[in-house]
This record gives C-alpha cells, structure tokens and sequence, in this order.
C-alpha cells in the first residue's frame, strides 16, 4: 500500500462557508456558484451531502481565507433569494490531502488515512475523494499533527523497509 | 472558458450507501472504511460535510453496484458497535463529472455546470470535487440529459465558433 501514496499535502489557507437549509431543487447550487464567480471569488473545495430534511439541503465550500468575509456577506445577501435558513462559516480549519494514482480503487489507503487520524484522536470535520485524491477538513490546531500522523502511517513503513535492507 | 474543460464523463455502475448519525468522535470513520477494506470492497466517491445535529455526522460513499448488498450488509452489522442511527442507499444514481486542468480556480466553470442542470431541470443530490474534477450524483433517468446540457454549455459554443469560421 505504501508506494501508492505520493504524498501529504497541508492548506492552512481556506475558510469554510456552509450555505444551510436551501430547497432541494434544480437551480439552488446554480445561484450559490454564479453570485461568487460574479464576484471573481475562488472556491476550492465544494461539498454537498445528502439532506438530512425532507425537500432541503446544505451547500459548503472552501475559499481563501483573504476571501471569507466577502463571500459570507455575499452569501448572507443571498439567502432570501435562495430561501436558504442560514450561513455558518469556520475559519480554524486545514485541508489536509493525500495523493497518488489510481488510490481510491484501494480500499486500504482511505481506511488508512483514517486510522492514523483515528490513532492521533483527530476528528475528521469534512471528507472529499477524486481518483487520485483523499481531502479531509481537521481543526487547523490539529494540521501538523495531522500530517505527522498520515506520513508516518504510509511512509515510515518504507522507510524501516529501506532501514533493514541497508 | 470553454477550452479549460477537457470532457464530460458518467458513471452509471455507481450506488450510493449512507451511514447516518454516526459519532462525530476521532475513529468512527475509521471503523467504516477499515471494515469495507477487509472485505476488499473498493469505494468511489466519500462525501461527508458538516454535522446537522451536534456530535454525530454522516458519511456517504458509492460503490460499484454489484458491491451494493454486500456494503449495505456490512453497513447495517457495524451500526451497533459504530453507534449510528441507520443506513441508507440509493441505486438510482449517476455519478456526473467535468474533468481539466486547473479547473476549479476559475470561479465560472463550477456555476456553468450547475447552471446547465438547472437550465435542464435536473436535481443535484451530491457534489464532490477536486482540483481537476467537479463530480455531481443525479437521478440515473437524468444521467443522459445531464451530459448533453453540461456538453452544450461547455462545447457548442467553441462548436458554433468552429462553425463560423468555416
Ligand atoms: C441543493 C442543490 O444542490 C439543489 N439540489 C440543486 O440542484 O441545485
Ligand atoms: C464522522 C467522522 O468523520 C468522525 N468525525 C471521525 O473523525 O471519524
């Protein structure tokens, strides 16, 4: 499992923005996404779930954190178009990544990032996979733990390996 | 925009489990993936955003269809020792992607694509994405439709420009 894994990536920079309680319908994310590309505002991560009320759900989003006020205000102004109930942001967060190709199709490279977070007691806030990606949101006190606990489940095996073959 | 998107993909083999009202505690994701693994049960996409209520949270993964019966049955044996509330799945979806390069920092291609849908009255039920890679679950019917929308907004306006040169 080890050599799948190409590395640990850390992003102390985003903020999150959650847009919560929109109508379940065609054209609630459509208008959330065109007010910030109006704006020039980047967005990183985007993640949507399934709702947990009948008919509504949440909508959260990554950006810079130089961009957080001006897409909470944004956000904020848009609720009542949206008929969303309410914008909740966290700025104490880190998006810590791991990369490699062709990781997802391993079942034991998620379960492994997650136990060494587990092992660490580092509470994972939000997850996002691609093919060749695994992105997870921790408290940002908790960042270079994080990265220290995920290398060290995935690399310091080979390293020992290299160790006793030396 | 239109040259940054390289295609449109769908994935109908897709089936989505959710386990809800898990402990939002170090460790509860953990257990979920290192049970799939040890049944080599590969997983897709995992998507899991802010907790509704406080101190549990969902997660949501998809896996190949014909993995369905058996991840919901592993699912539904792990709920005791998880302390979740129940699992949910849905064998009725699609997964949507637009796959380039440095995608996600333009503001405008996210809002594109979902306004393609919206335009075509589709519903989004999820959204995962990456830097090269905007993923989105819709009913399976939709599936089809939902590739030529976003196609149209994204190609036929080189098309049309292809077109008027000629
Ligand atoms: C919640 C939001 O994604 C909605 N379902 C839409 O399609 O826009
Ligand atoms: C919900 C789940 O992700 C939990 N927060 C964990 O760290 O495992």
């Amino acid at each position: 499992d080890e050599r799948v894994i190409a590395g640990v990536t850390c992003d102390k920079n985003q903020a999150l923005v959650a847009v919560l309680g929109m109508p379940d319908e065609p054209g609630s994310a459509a208008k959330v996404f065109t007010r910030l590309s109006t704006k020039g505002i980047s967005v990183d991560m985007i993640i949507q779930s399934m709702g947990k009320e009948p008919h509504t759900n949440d909508i959260a989003f990554t950006v810079n954190t130089w961009d957080l006020q001006n897409a909470q205000g944004l956000m904020d102004r848009l609720l009542g178009d949206l008929g969303a109930r309410s914008v909740e942001i966290d700025d104490k967060i880190a998006k810590i990544s791991i990369v490699g190709v062709g990781m997802i199709d391993r079942p034991g490279i998620a379960s492994g990032m997650f136990e060494a977070l587990a092992e660490a007691q580092i509470n994972i806030k939000m997850i996002s996979t691609s093919e060749i990606k695994i992105s997870v949101l921790v408290e940002k006190s908790n960042a270079d733990k994080a990265v220290q606990a995920i290398h060290a489940k995935f690399f310091v095996a080979e390293q020992s390996l290299v160790d006793s073959k030396s």
